[in-house]
């Protein structure tokens, strides 16, 4: 059980100007960065155990069982942002969820690091093949200090209309080694809302 | 090797020229010319003991009153471009520790400059402020707006304050306002507007021009109570690297608020490994 109440906390701490604009000291912002990470963590928890929560409602009506295999542990990746993470770089199928916290509808253009310019399935929560396109990462980015990560290309797709206040799944697969034109090529997205 | 437009000409499109560099930017019937560089300022030193001898640090900006060093110089970096079916990007080095992408959404109607900075380099002793500039054509005639705390615009004129008479002594620092999510200009014709993905300094230093600061690496502290000179490392002592995004719009004002919306609560991403199992399974 995750504690809303750590990142509460945290953020209320960081309301103080030093943590917004850098006028503490060093180590208050390593600690200011501590508490956060710590308090986004909790959350973390919370957000598993709520998918959970959703799921196991649905697969019980479905087929009487009541409680989701331990494997599917949901987790966030707060490197992104250096396209590092490694539930996309060393899985050959993830589910992405992208949760929309505003009150209308919206399009998240979704970039996840994977390893190789290989072939990638996106399916939509209706099994619909969604648009997908492949990227190299930038020289700028791969040779950041601290960054470990495997991912030489990110994965870009549309994650189109997310409902308010609501989440979306999609299903992501790995094919089979392909040219770089063929990991290019678009497929036809054919979904609507 | 040659000139390349990001977008078409039912969203915003960006013309990039043969060395990466933006020469222009449109929607629909408007545009403006556009030119962006990184530069840096060098941090003014001194033994704090009077104003005139105040360091830049932590709490003050204060550049030694030089013309910022440029650091994009087109000509040295590398260029790559990819384009495809969602998103048109060129990706640009321009030396070690500064390269940026400018990316363009199928969708959208704005463009993004997602750059990395850092670790800023200090051998030469020199604190360094990085800026990234915009140079357009908008007759701005001093006049710029920067969001309050993500409120509302304020009117902000260069050299110049509402309720005194300004006798402006530091003509970089002093135009300097906080952005929190947005820096504007605009005349007649084009409003060009910079959402950022975090707080910054920001200001309009020439008509049309909007710059804003993104990273800074100090060796002296300012006096003013931290007591550390801002020179934050990680990883044995390597500077700080800050990567970041400038969303760039022109023309509507609508688009802006529900852009600083998405991106000031944008969207949540997590991840479930799904390890032997098929889609079917797991639907």
């Amino acid at each position: 059980r995750g504690d809303l109440n750590a990142l509460r906390s945290a953020m209320g701490v960081l309301q103080h100007h030093d943590a917004i604009t850098g006028t503490e000291k060093q180590l208050v912002a390593f600690d200011y960065a501590r508490i956060l990470s710590e308090g986004i963590a909790q959350c973390e928890l919370v957000v598993d155990a709520a998918l959970r929560k959703i799921i196991t409602q649905k697969k019980a009506a479905k087929d009487g069982e009541s409680k989701l295999d331990d494997q599917f542990q949901t987790v966030t990746c707060p490197l992104l942002n250096i396209s590092q993470c490694a539930t996309t770089e060393d899985n050959k199928a993830f589910v992405v969820t992208v949760y929309n916290p505003l009150s209308k509808p919206v399009t998240h253009y979704v970039r996840l690091p994977v390893k190789d310019n290989l072939n990638y399935t996106v399916l939509c929560p209706m099994g619909k093949k969604q648009v997908t396109q492949l990227i190299p990462i930038s020289d700028g980015v791969k040779r950041i200090p601290g960054r470990a990560s495997k991912a030489g290309y990110e994965l870009v797709f549309r994650a189109k209309n997310l409902p308010p206040l609501g989440f979306r799944s999609y299903y992501v697969s790995q094919n089979a080694k392909t040219d770089e034109d063929s990991a290019f090529a678009a497929t036809q997205d054919n979904y609507v809302l | 090797g040659e000139k390349t437009v990001l977008g078409n000409h039912m969203s915003l499109s960006l013309t990039v020229d043969e060395n990466g560099a933006l020469s222009a930017a449109s929607f629909g019937d408007r545009s403006v010319s556009l030119k962006q560089d990184i530069y840096y300022y060098a941090g003014a030193v001194g033994d704090n003991r009077e104003f005139k001898n105040r360091s830049s640090g932590a709490y003050i900006f204060r550049p030694t009153g030089a013309e910022p060093i440029l650091l994009s110089d087109n000509t040295k970096g590398s260029v790559k471009q990819y384009k495809g079916p969602i998103v048109e990007e060129v990706q640009i080095i321009y030396s070690d520790w500064v390269s940026q992408t400018i990316r363009k959404y199928e969708d959208e109607q704005y463009a993004e400059v997602n750059w990395v900075i850092g670790p800023i380099p200090i051998y030469d002793n020199i604190g360094k402020e990085i800026i990234v500039r915009y140079d357009t054509d908008i007759k701005s005639d001093k006049v710029f707006y920067t969001d309050s705390n993500g409120r509302e615009m304020l009117k902000r004129v260069r050299d110049f304050r509402p309720t005194w008479q300004l006798q402006l002594t530091e003509k970089i620092s002093g135009n300097y306002y906080p952005v929190t999510s947005k820096i504007t200009i605009k005349d007649d014709k084009n409003q060009f507007s910079v959402l950022t993905d975090r707080a910054q300094g920001g200001s309009s230093l020439k008509d049309g021009q909007i710059e804003l600061m993104v990273h800074r690496r100090l060796l002296h502290d300012d006096a003013f109570g931290v007591g550390e000179a801002l020179n934050e490392t990680a990883f044995g002592g390597i500077g700080l690297v800050a990567a970041g995004t400038h969303y760039l719009t022109l023309g509507l004002p609508s688009a802006e608020k529900f852009l600083a919306q998405r991106k000031l609560m944008d969207s949540w991403i997590f991840l479930t490994p799904t390890p032997n199992i098929t889609f079917d399974q797991w639907q």
